[in-house]
């Protein structure tokens, strides 16, 4: 038996949003410890992890390690039925080939199940190495949202450049070129609205702006994004969910032909 | 001009 109980319905709308403009279907994997998720997009070039902590659950069982296989538009559809306040439970038999969700008004003067079917995924799962990391940058998420959307007007790649001042993010195209620098906040009062660098070594790199567009779907979840950055190795840009878990996302930068 | 790797060339299948 499984089950997972969330107060706040609206976490698993955001959570769904952030990742259905890469994937079309994922599977959830579930365990005691809480519900995974590790999917690449259809093109193979980012990686979405997600990690929800079952100790983040206002209640959640996991009798036996469960495999939910997912079409993300289905489950759209039945998150939209769903209020924002609605109190939403995911349950599942071990074996079963289907996922019920419940949403209860705060008031429990309604009760709505919506039961889907599960598909047979083929999984592959990557493994990902620890890896410590040249320039790590936290900024708002709002913030890091209007850039990408900015520069994707001049060009198919951004360049982001990090150095212990500050982090610069540049785009060139057919209409012109654009640069925007974001200087290193010096006064933290909230830690929300500032601009963190931790560099051990400068880094340039250049990354497709369509998928660090499709990243910042994740920006309702989370004030703050981090921006993990070495040379050659797959940037991360992660937000945290709440006090509940992460998501993060993974994408090589492009290469000099 | 730049290409794209795949994210699959720098993770490996486990």
């Amino acid at each position: 038996m499984f089950e997972a109980r969330l107060v706040q319905s609206s976490i698993l709308k955001k959570v769904l949003e952030a990742i259905k403009d890469l994937l079309n279907e994922a599977t959830f994997d579930c365990s005691d410890s809480g519900i995974q998720l590790q999917a690449m997009d259809n093109s193979h070039v980012s990686l979405v992890s997600m990690n929800l902590r079952s100790d983040g659950f206002d209640k959640y069982r996991c009798d036996r390690n469960i495999s939910m296989g997912m079409n993300l538009g289905s489950m759209t559809k039945i998150l939209k039925c769903a209020a924002n306040e609605d109190v939403v439970t995911m349950k599942a038999q071990d074996n079963a080939d289907t996922v019920t969700f419940v949403f209860e008004s705060p008031n429990q003067e309604k009760v709505s199940d919506y039961e889907m079917k599960l598909m047979n995924l083929d999984q592959e799962h990557l493994g990902i190495p620890e890896t410590e990391y040249a320039c790590v940058v936290r900024l708002p998420a709002g913030e890091f949202a209007r850039i990408c959307r900015d520069l994707s007007q001049f060009g198919e790649s951004v360049v982001i450049s990090c150095t212990k001042e500050g982090v610069k993010f540049s785009s060139a195209g057919d209409i012109g070129s654009a640069n925007i620098k974001l200087a290193q906040t010096s006064n933290v009062d909230k830690e929300e609205l500032a601009v963190t660098v931790e560099m051990q070594e400068p880094v340039t790199l250049t990354f497709a702006s369509r998928y660090l567009n499709s990243f910042t779907k994740a920006t309702s979840l989370s004030n703050v994004v981090q921006l993990s950055m070495s040379p050659d190795v797959p940037l991360v840009v992660e937000y945290r969910i709440g006090e509940i878990g992460h998501i993060r996302y993974y994408l090589a930068p492009k290469i000099e032909d | 001009q730049n290409s794209q790797p795949q994210i699959i060339d720098f993770f490996q299948n486990i």
